[in-house]
Order: structure tokens, then sequence, then C-alpha cells
């Protein structure tokens, strides 16, 4: 019963702007922190790939059955996600550590030589991200300053 | 005003800003950022920024500007990618925002918390400012990708966990509402499709609406909704929706539903308000508002026979309305005589100038001041509902009747035309919500209209009032559910002898459909 | 009749709130586990 209401003037102004406002939408992506291995849209893969989450993927005790390779690529490439966070716990549980200095893993290849409340020294595995693989580094001192 | 800008300081500017955005984009490691950070301050120190309140004002202003220029270039070079154009553009803004952090976080002494939330609010008021200045200088060319990004950011990186921050959520949130508040659709609508992304972003909704303790934040919440709803009524008002305002409508939807889901005591507790906002003709929108109720109520199923509505317990308990309404029931005067007719039935001549009170034009479709519609409404029926309890009674369909209340309501069904009394209707039907004493008075007020109506045009229009908020998609009130299944199924309204029941074939189907459902 | 509000992208019959993976007002399927931002320790944010 209460039929239509012609627009204000202003309403018209409105609309105006909101019509050209709606030719440059915000997208998701601007809402979130710059993320460039995480595209903010999906991309479409095949209907034959799994399309759900497999169950209980977002817990510890999945991501220690992943390949230390694969920890160390979720812990680079997913930066700042529940996933990150996962792999690096399933690292510490494999006595992987992280060196926040350099930002690599290190995991000790063997009782080190020289243990005190500062430091220690020996050999160790670290995981050379640039090169994307682990390599021995001897005589290494690790500070614990730099324990995360 | 810039013209009167120190000399240099935009060069200054300029400089110190580009210095930054290249150390932030070269840090590869945040947590080391203190050290960086305390050398930028002081390269500002050295460069007389931070001297005084003004300068840092102008700093601020001027390194705004300069990231808004650089937004609409990188736009306008086609050169860009899309793609291209955002990770440019947010490489400067991020950068810009995460200095605007950590000035926020680290100035003034530790645990004084003015100094930094007037920092905050200096910042918001200057990107606000330059932001309704760009709209009005681009017009239609304006660009809202730069302004979204600062906002979203910025309220990122301060709802980022840290001591500090936590203990400064409330005034944090305050601070960002009363800027989106003043960037509202109406008085920024290029802006309003980003504006609504930010009102809805998770975070800001997790925390305004969940996080702040004993619910401080819903008020500001509540207003920023009712500054969308009150933006989108001319727009809504007509059936025919254009794109744009499809696209504004269905994010709107969306974020009701959000709210209806997690937060259905907020949509309760500020209905009233919202309804007064919302275009009558929006039936299922405003139907998601109406259908909310608290999340420890059990609701019986209205479809239950022989249903005791008047014996559940809630009913005796009064909604919690979070508005001021009776502040709508203008002018004073106006007032003073509803309260002595409603105690005393006197001055006489009160019901016969009710409807000159509510009606302000002879405009078909805006005749009625609905804010005043809704109140008076409301107010009748509380003050019917505490003079029946006081008298020890429960509202029922039979002592709510010859009392001043009802004569009120009695007089507006009938001295109102079509358009009025839609309105009048409605008001009634929007307090059909869960069970409540509001919703029980109100339910029994309107089927009491409907029995003791004198003529079959009153009786019609109750039940399209009813029936077209039951048609739309679902959600549906309870309350409503339960008033339209009483109405059909109770024999003393006699509902199928009237002939609209009738009046063609698919009208009658459907009666039988909703009638077959709840028979 | 209006929408039909269960096909515009959220879970209305979830347990779990939606608000936290709430993608938007114009996106029309909620977010994904790895589009929500964690709170991970800074030294893991290396860029």
């Amino acid at each position: 019963p209460l039929g239509t209401l012609p627009l204000h003037k202003d309403h018209q102004l409105q609309f105006k702007m909101m019509e050209a406002a709606y030719y440059h939408l915000p997208t998701p992506a601007d809402s979130e922190r710059l993320n460039i291995y995480l595209p903010r849209t999906p991309v479409p893969t095949p209907q034959h790939y799994p399309q759900q989450q497999l169950p209980l993927y977002d817990t510890v005790e999945f991501y220690q059955r992943l390949s230390t390779e694969t920890l160390f690529f979720v812990f680079y490439y997913m930066e700042g996600s529940k996933a990150q966070y996962l792999a690096a716990k399933a690292l510490k549980k494999q006595s992987w550590r992280f060196h926040t200095k350099y930002m690599m893993w290190f995991q000790r290849h063997e009782e080190p030589k020289i243990i005190n409340d500062d430091y220690e020294q020996g050999t160790y595995i670290y995981f050379d991200y640039e090169k994307w693989s682990q390599r021995k580094k001897e005589g290494f001192t690790f500070e614990y300053k730099y324990l995360e | 005003n810039d013209c009167d800008d120190p000399p240099g300081l935009q060069e200054k500017t300029e400089f110190l800003l580009k210095d930054w955005v290249s150390i932030y984009n070269q840090s590869n490691n945040l947590s080391r950022e203190t050290k960086i950070f305390t050398s930028f301050v002081q390269k500002m120190n050295m460069y007389g920024i931070l001297k005084t309140d003004d300068l840092i004002t102008r700093f601020f202003r001027q390194a705004t500007q300069i990231c808004i220029d650089l937004v609409y270039r990188i736009l306008n070079d086609p050169s860009n990618s899309p793609l291209q154009a955002r990770t440019k553009i947010f490489h400067w803004i991020d950068a810009f925002v995460h200095l605007i952090a950590l000035l926020v976080r680290h100035s003034g002494e530790a645990g004084n918390p003015t100094t930094k939330i007037n920092l905050l609010n200096k910042v918001l008021g200057i990107v606000l400012g330059i932001l309704l200045q760009d709209q009005e200088l681009h017009g239609t060319a304006f660009q809202q990708l730069g302004y979204h990004r600062f906002f979203v950011m910025l309220f990122l990186e301060l709802s980022s966990p840290d001591a500090v921050l936590e203990s400064l959520m409330l005034s944090i949130m305050t601070a960002f509402s009363h800027t989106y508040h003043l960037l509202n659709p109406a008085l920024a609508p290029g802006f309003c499709y980003a504006w609504l992304e930010l009102i809805s972003h998770r975070i800001f909704i997790g925390r305004i609406l969940a996080q702040i303790p004993q619910q401080k934040g819903w008020p500001l919440y509540s207003q920023l909704l009712l500054d969308l709803f009150r933006y989108l009524a001319p727009f809504l008002r007509n059936a025919e929706l254009a794109k744009p305002v499809q696209l504004l409508y269905k994010g709107t939807l969306r974020v009701l539903l959000v709210l209806l889901h997690d937060f259905p005591e907020f949509l309760c507790d500020y209905h009233f308000g919202f309804c007064d906002a919302i275009p009558p003709n929006c039936i299922q929108m405003r139907n998601i508002i109406l259908a909310a109720f608290p999340r420890n109520m059990r609701l019986p199923d209205p479809f239950t026979p022989n249903l005791k509505v008047d014996m559940l317990a809630e009913t005796a308990t009064a909604p919690k309305i979070c508005s001021n309404y009776v502040f709508n029931i203008q002018p004073a005067n106006f007032k003073k005589d509803l309260d002595s007719y409603l105690k005393a039935r006197a001055p006489v001549t009160f019901l016969s100038e009710l409807r000159s009170h509510l009606q302000i034009s002879n405009e078909p479709g805006s005749r009625y001041n609905i804010p005043l519609m809704n109140a008076l409404v409301l107010y009748v029926g509380t003050q019917a509902i505490s003079h029946i309890r006081s008298k020890n009674f429960v509202p029922n369909t039979s002592n709510i009747a010859h009392s001043a209340h009802m004569d009120i309501f009695q007089n507006l069904a009938v001295d109102l035309d079509t358009e009025g009394r839609y309105l009048f209707l409605n008001a009634i039907a929007n307090q059909l919500r869960y069970p409540n004493s509001h919703t029980h008075y109100f339910s029994c007020a309107v089927l009491h209209l409907f029995a003791e109506a004198n003529s079959e045009a009153i009786q019609e229009q109750i039940t399209r009032v009813l029936l077209e908020r039951l048609i739309v998609n679902r959600p549906h009130p309870w309350g409503l559910l339960i008033t339209f299944i009483e109405l059909i199924k109770n024999p003393i309204y006699k509902f199928w002898d009237h002939d609209f029941v009738h009046c063609a074939p698919e009208i009658s189907r459907l009666f039988e459909s909703v009638a077959r459902s709840c028979m | 009749l209006g929408n039909d509000l269960t096909g515009l992208g959220l879970n209305l019959n979830s347990q779990e709130s939606l608000h936290p993976t709430f993608a938007g007002p114009f996106a029309d399927h909620p977010c994904r586990v790895q589009d929500v931002e964690c709170n991970v320790p800074t030294e893991y944010l290396i860029n």
C-alpha cells in the first residue's frame, strides 16, 4: 500500500556515486595482508582432485606424518598461517630448532663438543632454504640467545 | 590546510616516507623492527618532524596525500595489471600503516593510553578528511582502494596480539567505529562497498561484538548498522533494485545472517531501532532481525497442536529494548496528553486528534511519521502490559480489551487510511518475535483487533500484513507463526468465512497450504 | 519471495560461529583455513 517513492535529488547523487564505485569493487585480497604464496582467491582445480580438506588436517599429528621437506615447504611458503605454526610444531617434535638470527632450522648431527649455558658447539644439520636442501655445518656455534 | 605548511615539509615528508617504505619492504624479519624503528624515529626527529603536535599533523597529512596521489597515478597507469597495481599500492600503504601502528604503540609513556589514542584519532581524522575532500574532488572518478587498504591494515595492525594494544581494545574500537560512522555511505557514497567490507571484517566483528567485555561494543556496532540501513532505505524503498543496490543489499543480508547466527542477542536488543530505519517493504531483511532469539532459549515448535503460548514462562519477561524509543514520542505535550489519556481516558479529544499527530504530509507513500508510529505502538503496548500485570493478570485476548490502550489501537485501526493502517499493523507485527511479554501481548492485540474489526477491510489488511511476512523465504519470526496459526485455527475468528480468503484461487490455495502445514 | 538465504554462501546450520571465517559481504563462500591469519611468533614472518 505504500507504493513507490521517487528518489530525492541527494539520493540520486548518492546513487550515482554508488554506481561509480560499483565498477571498482574491493576484492577479498584487499582486506588481507599481502601474501604472495597463498593467493586469496581459490584456483579452480579439476573436479577429481580432492576438493575438501582432509579430516584432522589441522592437527600436529597430521603434520608429523609429513616428510621433513614438506614441513619446510609449508613453513617457508605458508607464512602467517596455521599451517606454518603446525609445521613448526612438528619440526620441533623431530628435534629441529629454529634459529632466529639465521631464520633457519637446525638439528643436532651429533652430541655437541661444547655445551654451556650460553651456547653449544658441534656439527649441525641445517636446512638451506635457498638451495632447498639439508646441509651439514661443522664446528657451528649455536647461541641460545637466538633460539626461538 | 597545507598552504601554510612550513617550507620544505613536503620534501622532507616525501624523503622520509620513501625511506621508510624501502626499509619496510626490505626488512625480511619484522621481529627486528624495534631497532629499525628507533633509528627511523631519530631520523624523523632530526628532520624536526616530531617537534610540535602541529608538525606531526602536517607530516601525516602530507604523507597520506602522497600515498593517495600515488594510488591515482598507479591506477591510471594502463601498463599496470590490476594485480600489479594493487601490489605496488599496498607496498606503500602497508608500510605507511605499519609506521603509524609502531608510533601508536610506542608513543607516550607505557601505561598511559591517552597519547596513543590521541595519535590514532588524529591519523584516522586526517585520512577521513582527505577521503571526503577527495570524493568531492574526483566525484564519480573517486577511487576507494587506497583508503580501504589504509583502514583495514591499520585495524589489523592494531588488533594483533600485543599486551599494550589489548588493554586499549575498547578505545581502539571506539576510534575506528567513530571514524566509520563519519564515513558512512550517506556521507561517502563512493566508499560504500569498501565501508561495508570494513564494518563486516571478521576481526572487526569478532572484537566489537564478542571480545569487548560487557558488550560495550554493541552500541557502537548498532550505530554502524543504522547508518547502513538509513543509506539503503531510499534505494530499497522501491521494488526495482539496480545492480549496484542489489550487490550492497545482498552484502547486507550476508552480514545480517552472520549476526543472526553468531550474535542473535545483539539483533534482539537493537531490533527496534533497526525496524525504524528499514523500509516497511523490506520484509525479508526485517524478518532476519525479528527471527533472532537468545541462544539459551528453546522455542517450542509453533506447529505443535494445542500449544498454550500463555503458559510459557518466557511470556512473563519483557525483552531488552536498547533504544530510547519513548524519546520519539514528540512533541512533549502530545506525550503528556497520551499519558493522561492512558491514565484516565481524558482528554476525550485525544483519540480524534491522534491522526493529526501521526500524519506529516499528504504525499502518498510518506504521509506518516513512522518512528513516531512505532514508538507510540510500543509505548502503549508496554503500558498495557504493566497495567494488566499490576492487577496480577496475564494479558490475553479478552482482558486486553476495554482499556485506554486498546481504545488507542482501535482508533488507529479505524481512523487511519490504508497507508496509515498498514504502518500501524506493521508496528505491531514488528513485535511478534521470540517468546516474551511483548510478543505475547501484541499477538493478542492483533488477534483482538481482527475479532473486533467492524469492517472486513481491516481484517483483510491484518491478514495481508501477517501473510506478506510469511510467504517470503525463511527465516520467519516465531511470534508471527504462532499468531497466524492461531488466527486460522481458532474458530472464534471465523477466518475461513471471509471472502478475501477466497478472492482468487491461488490465494485460497496459499491459505490451504499454510493451514495444512500447521493443522 | 525474497532471496533464498541459504544460497548466499554461508553455512547457516554450522555449529561453529560464522564470523571467524566470514570472507566478507561480497564473497560467496567462507574463508578456507589457510585464508585466516594465525598468530605465529613474529620470528616466523620472514617474507
